[in-house]
């Protein structure tokens, strides 16, 4: 149910590579909440486990097998460890631990928050204007080819960035470059990655597909937000015009019954003299006039079988009625003049 | 001169302000079955302004200064972003409170004539972002910033946490009990998305005239991009379930007001363009939040919710008309127990007849009276409710901390009982038939 799921979230990063510790549950910070016991997979039904680094047998599996092939490629992804830090932990974001992550979003978020005055009456921190107007460019959401030096503190660089020959490839970057990161720093690179999957979306189809991917879209036709199960799968606006529509049918509907019976009262009269079960979906002849309903339909457990004593009427709780919205599934109840609750409920409130 | 009238339309008559007080909060209907908090009836009421013409140009300024926020009115008119177009009627901008609720107060105004000071809507806002399923507020929200100058231009990028956190802030700022917004208001101001669940929750359209861009009040530079003005559509419910007559509200300065219409002001249509005339051509007005799919059928959209008419305008050049389209305004249709402006316009028309006998007066003696002064008690009033409980009226500047009714009353039940020094209960007070309580 989460509108957007992380996109830097890659499961490669995190096979193959000793594991200091397996991780003990899911942490909220990486994951979102319905799809906090799921496997890391994207797309993946099945539930995690946590033996397997959060990934079902299935894909821990598969992966394993896949490891094993290549086993050079992924070598330096450890996901063990912590790219910046260098630190051994149950679960790294990116390449980095969550303490090293979360630094460098606050570093970010108070660099930009604190770059207007407070006079911006109706804009909040959240208001990016506020953010393309910051004077700092150390942002680690900021991306482009101008794109400003590393956000991380010297501390929070790995060795590894250094090692290369190298600088990285971001102008103005001071750290140094990777091959295995195509030449950028390890930042850099999380940056480059994540703008080209953004830009690659946005080139394709709608820029927002990617975000949205995993949200459940409306049920109703041509509509573009998300479903809801409170709405039975339907927005709110499509939930209510599929109950006007649902009532504006039972209406029409019971009209036409009402129509129909009227209408068929003489023309029974003249055809027979003998009136038919009251039962709207039986044609029955009524055995005794002084009954509404034929025998059938008095006792309908005597239809089961040969095993059923024929004289012994069947103790029976009275037959529910379905709601008189032809499209509802509910049962109705007299209270609610034969709707059900919800659909008198809404009767009420719109009809 | 400023204390001759009632600074705003609700002091004209504090019974009928308590009356829409306590009617604003039982209308609100909050469904358990998860759809958005809503008002029942009262998001269809429309006030009108009283035309000012039969008046004196002095007098006239007295009511201008009393109830309209000129400077609104005179920068959103210069900027030609409000009353330009000749064939509509002209819109004026009410005074509202700069608290931080002022997105409220301009709403509230707009339909009833007080402003929102006991939060009723921005209670319901804070409930509605809170208690029911916001997903889709917070989709679009996504939607819209994703499609902003800042997000395209700049190639920002947030992950889920980015997102889930400014939401969570865009709630808070929602919130009635925050003891001190940021900015040393009273309560934190509101923002776009936040008009849009307000329109959602009052099942009318919401239509921002404002300027495009921020600018230095100095030399006239542009600061930032503002895109609070525009169209505001309920999207959350079908239009027919929708008042389909707009909700006009003027934004400068970091300040809302409601454009209210003039009544019987003269043969223009009661509409507001959803264009803008700018730099040669007319652009229309921008309907915020919209998907991709809806985006696609915007036009219709517009139709279904707002009553579109379109007007023929003249063009740049000599002899062309261009037609634009515009959204018909409602009337007013309050009902005459809940209408301020009567009480208002009552008191004006007294006032006015003291004013010229004054002048008159003033005249004739030759020296310099000054015919303003104020004469009535009830224009001493305070924006401070009397210390009595349950008393709905108003403390005013002599009889602090009670009103004059119970002032008066504690002076007489003094003087029969010097030494009782006892409060009149509640139930002797006026308007107390009412039930008020706050």
């Amino acid at each position: 149910g989460e509108a957007y799921e992380p996109l830097a979230w890659n499961p490669e990063e995190s096979t193959g590579g000793p594991h200091s510790a397996p991780p003990t549950a899911p942490s909220p910070f990486l994951f979102s909440e319905t799809t906090a016991m799921k496997c890391r997979s994207p797309g993946c039904p099945f539930t995690l486990n946590v033996q397997h680094n959060g990934f079902c047998e299935r894909c821990h599996n598969a992966r394993q097998l896949h490891a094993s092939h290549a086993p050079d490629h992924t070598r330096h992804l450890d996901p063990g460890k912590c790219q910046a830090c260098l630190q051994d932990v149950t679960r790294t974001f990116n390449g980095i631990c969550s303490t090293c992550f979360k630094r460098t979003t606050a570093e970010a978020s108070s660099s930009l928050s604190t770059s207007l005055p407070p006079s911006c009456h109706q804009r909040s921190k959240s208001d990016p204007s506020r953010l393309v107007r910051s004077p700092s460019p150390h942002s680690c959401h900021r991306a482009g080819n101008d794109a400003p030096a590393g956000c991380l503190s010297q501390a929070a660089r790995t060795p590894g960035d250094r090692t290369g020959t190298s600088k990285c490839r971001k102008a103005g970057c001071v750290y140094f470059g990777t091959p295995e990161n195509k030449g950028f720093c390890t930042l850099c690179f999380i940056e480059y990655r994540e703008n080209k999957h953004f830009a690659a979306a946005s080139g394709k189809v709608s820029p927002t597909a990617s975000r949205f991917q995993n949200t459940i879209p409306c049920l109703g036709r041509e509509c573009g937000t998300l479903g809801s199960t409170m709405f039975e799968g339907y927005c709110q606006k499509c939930f209510i015009e599929a109950q006007n529509q649902r009532f504006h049918e039972a209406k029409r509907t019971e009209e036409q019954l009402r129509s129909s019976q009227r209408r068929d009262v003489p023309r029974t009269t003249q055809s027979t003299s003998r009136p038919k079960c009251a039962r709207a979906s039986c044609k029955n002849i009524l055995a005794c006039r002084s009954e509404e309903l034929c025998m059938e339909c008095q006792h309908p457990n005597q239809r089961m079988g040969p095993g059923a004593h024929r004289g012994e009427p069947a103790p029976e709780d009275p037959p529910k009625q379905r709601c008189r919205a032809p499209a509802c599934d509910h049962f109705g109840n007299a209270k609610c003049n034969g709707y059900c609750n919800e659909c008198f409920q809404f009767k009420q409130m719109y009809g | 001169a400023e204390q001759v009238l009632p600074q705003a339309l609700y002091l004209s008559n504090m019974r009928k302000a308590v009356k829409i007080r306590e009617r604003t909060p039982e209308d609100i209907f909050k469904p358990t079955n998860g759809i958005i908090h809503h008002f029942k009836t009262m998001h269809r009421y429309t006030l009108e302004m009283f035309r000012t013409c039969q008046f004196c140009p002095q007098f006239r300024e007295i009511i201008h200064k009393a109830l309209i926020d000129r400077n609104i009115q005179a920068t959103l008119e210069s900027q030609k972003k409000l009353n330009w177009c000749r064939e509509v009627r002209k819109l004026v901008a009410l005074k509202t409170n700069g608290d931080g609720n002022c997105l409220m107060h301009a709403t509230s105004q707009y339909m009833w004539g007080v402003q929102d000071t006991d939060l009723v809507l921005r209670k319901a806002l804070f409930s509605t972002l809170k208690e029911t399923d916001t997903r889709n507020f917070k989709f679009r929200w996504q939607l819209e910033s994703l499609k902003s100058q800042e997000f395209v231009e700049t190639g920002l990028c947030y992950d889920t946490r980015n997102w889930n956190d400014e939401w969570d802030n865009l709630i808070k700022m929602a919130s009635t009990d925050t003891p001190m917004a940021r900015s040393g208001l009273q309560y934190n101001s509101l923002e776009e998305i936040h008009i849009f669940v307000l329109c959602n929750i009052l099942r009318r359209p919401i239509i921002v005239i404002s300027d495009k861009m921020l600018r230095s009040l100095e030399s006239g530079s542009n600061f930032a991009p503002l895109k609070v003005g525009g169209i505001y559509l309920p999207l959350h419910w079908p239009a027919q379930e929708c008042y389909r007559y707009p909700i006009v509200l003027g934004y400068d300065s970091h300040h809302f007001v409601p454009l209210v219409t003039l009544k019987d002001s003269g043969p223009e249509i009661r509409a507001v363009p959803l264009v803008n005339r700018d730099r040669g051509r007319f652009e229309d007005l921008k309907v915020h939040f919209l998907t991709d799919p809806e985006n696609e059928m915007k036009e219709k959209l517009l139709k279904e919710y707002l009553m579109v008419i379109e007007i023929p305008v003249q063009g740049w050049d000599h002899g062309t008309t261009h037609l634009i389209n515009a959204a018909k305004l409602d009337e007013a249709n309050l009902p005459k127990e809940i209408n301020l402006v009567d009480d208002y316009f009552e008191l004006v028309q007294h006032e006015y007849k003291k004013w010229q006998e004054n002048s008159e007066q003033g005249r004739r003696e030759g020296h310099a009276q000054n015919p303003m002064e104020p004469s009535v008690p009830q224009l001493s009033l305070m924006d401070v409710k009397c210390e009595t409980p349950n008393c709905p009226f108003f403390m005013s500047v002599n009889t602090q901390p009670l009103c004059h009714e119970c002032s008066e009353r504690r002076q007489k039940n003094q003087n029969k009982l010097p030494k009782l020094n006892s409060k009149p209960g509640p139930e002797g007070l006026p308007g107390m038939a009412l039930g008020a309580s706050r």
